[in-house]
């Protein structure tokens, strides 16, 4: 038996949001730690971790370990009915092929229910083992989602550079060339239009833009994105929800031929 | 414009 309960079915939307265009099908893992999901891309070149902890429900209940198989897109589809400020439960029963999404409106006037079919998805789980970066960037979430854009228009990669003084994405295209210098800032009137930088090397990667696209729509998840580099690693864009967890997004570089 | 690895060349099945 599983029962979860969340006082803001808006967050759970936004989580479906960003990552039902990245990958298709994902198992979800239900356990004691939390409500998970890790997913790769279809090309195996992105892979999504997303955590909800189970002490950032209203009710968590999950008497045993349980994966459940749903397609992201129809998932979405049926979280689009709730209204954000809805609570939303999700309840399946031990082994049966459906989970049940019931919608509660804030003054209980309104109670919807939306059962989805489960479907077997046979996925690989990667071991992501901790590491410690070389450089590590916290910035305004959507200064980044501006910078990936705009970067996307000219060039199809980012080369995303390091220093202690700042960060610098750039790109080349047929039409021409952009750069961009974040600089380190803390003197800002809020907090999340800071611009961190925590170095230990300088490093310089490059990378294809459309997935940092992709990645930027959890944007609305968290003011500020934290983006973890190091070399011959794949860089990692988080973003962290207010004790709910994270979602945290990897992508494999690209290297000259 | 370069070779795109893949995330699989960086983490291992569990």
């Amino acid at each position: 038996m599983l029962e979860l309960r969340l006082t803001q079915a808006g967050l759970l939307k936004k989580v479906l949001e960003s990552i039902k265009d990245l990958v298709t099908d994902a198992n979800f893992d239900c356990s004691a730690t939390g409500f998970s999901l890790q997913a790769m891309d279809s090309s195996h070149v992105a892979l999504v971790a997303l955590l909800l902890r189970s002490d950032g429900f209203e009710h968590y209940r999950c008497d045993h370990n349980i994966s459940m198989g749903m397609n992201l897109g129809n998932m979405a589809k049926m979280l689009r009915c709730a209204s954000d400020d809805d609570t939303v439960t999700i309840k399946a029963d031990d082994g049966s092929d459906t989970v049940t999404f019931m919608f509660e409106s804030p003054s209980q006037d309104k109670i919807s229910d939306y059962e989805m079919k489960l479907m077997d998805i046979d996925s690989e789980h990667l071991g992501i083992p901790e590491a410690e970066y070389q450089a590590i960037v916290r910035m305004s979430a959507s200064e980044f989602a501006r910078i990936c854009k705009d970067l996307g228009t000219i060039g199809d990669t980012v080369i995303i550079s390091v220093t202690k003084e700042g960060v610098q994405f750039s790109t080349k295209g047929d039409i021409g060339t952009a750069n961009i210098i974040c600089r380190k800032n803390t003197a800002v009137d809020k907090k999340e239009e800071a611009t961190v930088i925590e170095m230990a090397e300088p490093v310089s990667l490059t990378f294809a833009s459309r997935y940092l696209i992709a990645f930027t729509k959890a944007t609305p998840l968290a003011g500020q994105v934290t983006i973890s580099m190091s070399y011959d690693m794949p860089i990692v864009v988080e973003y962290k929800m207010e004790t709910m967890g994270y979602m945290r997004f990897y992508l494999a570089p690209k290297i000259e031929e | 414009q370069g070779v795109q690895l893949s995330i699989t060349e960086f983490y291992c099945s569990t």
